[in-house]
């Protein structure tokens, strides 16, 4: 499970 | 994924299709900043280094993609294509893009989300891109008068981060613990940013006619 990145925006 | 998220990552492809078909159908860069094309090109390549390592989803990577390509391949065909680098007035299109650079790039050092190079990288592209419309409007100010298609890019891009400002405000009372002042702060100075040309933008198209755009 990869940490959900902060960054799951464009 | 929001309807505004998605509104917004639609009217930023708009922005570059309809750019992308000005320079390459009209074969002119006239009206248009190459110093704001190559920071966008900046922008893009140093925001999206995590597709090789962040795999959020398919349409994120593929969208950036698209992004880095597009971008690159604006800045390609307005530097060194011909015809349309003959159109491109380094006189006009001079605005000195080191003094939005550096700033953004000690911003990014100083004030960022977790103080790992990448994070120091990406709020870099956050603030760069929250100023790289400025040599695009200085040239437009300059010309008084916009061109109707310019014109059209232009406020596409404004809506872009206008569409994501409320997306931000959605997922902030749509879920738990979602804190993302970076992109809030600079996505609120980038759309202040279109303000004022929104408002030339809006009484120039208000009559229906597409009257050009001027700026006083």
């Amino acid at each position: 499970q990869s940490k959900p990145s902060a960054h799951d925006e464009l | 994924m929001n309807i505004f998220r998605f509104l917004g990552d639609m009217s930023h492809i708009l922005s570059f299709v309809i750019l992308l078909l000005k320079i390459t159908q009209g074969k002119s860069a006239a009206g248009i900043s190459l110093r704001t094309q190559e920071l966008y090109m900046i922008v893009f390549c140093s925001r999206y280094l995590d597709l090789f390592w962040n795999f959020s989803s398919l349409y994120n990577s593929f969208l950036k993609v698209v992004f880095i390509a597009c971008s690159s391949a604006i800045v390609y065909i307005i530097r060194f294509k011909s015809p349309q680098k003959d159109t491109w007035n380094p006189e006009l299109d001079n605005f000195p893009i080191q003094y939005l650079i550096g700033p953004c790039a000690v911003a990014g050092l100083l004030i960022n989300q977790d103080w790992t190079p990448f994070e120091m990288i990406w709020a870099f592209s956050i603030y760069l891109e929250a100023v790289a419309i400025l040599p695009q409007l200085f040239l437009l100010q300059k010309q008084g008068e916009v061109e109707n298609l310019t014109s059209h890019y232009v406020a596409a891009l404004g809506a872009y981060r206008g569409l994501y400002l409320m997306n931000w405000v959605y997922r902030y009372f749509t879920e738990d613990d979602y804190l993302q002042r970076i992109v809030w702060f600079a996505g609120t100075v980038q759309t202040g940013l279109y303000i004022d040309f929104f408002y030339h933008y809006y009484q120039s198209k208000r009559g229906g006619l597409s009257r050009p755009v001027k700026l006083p």
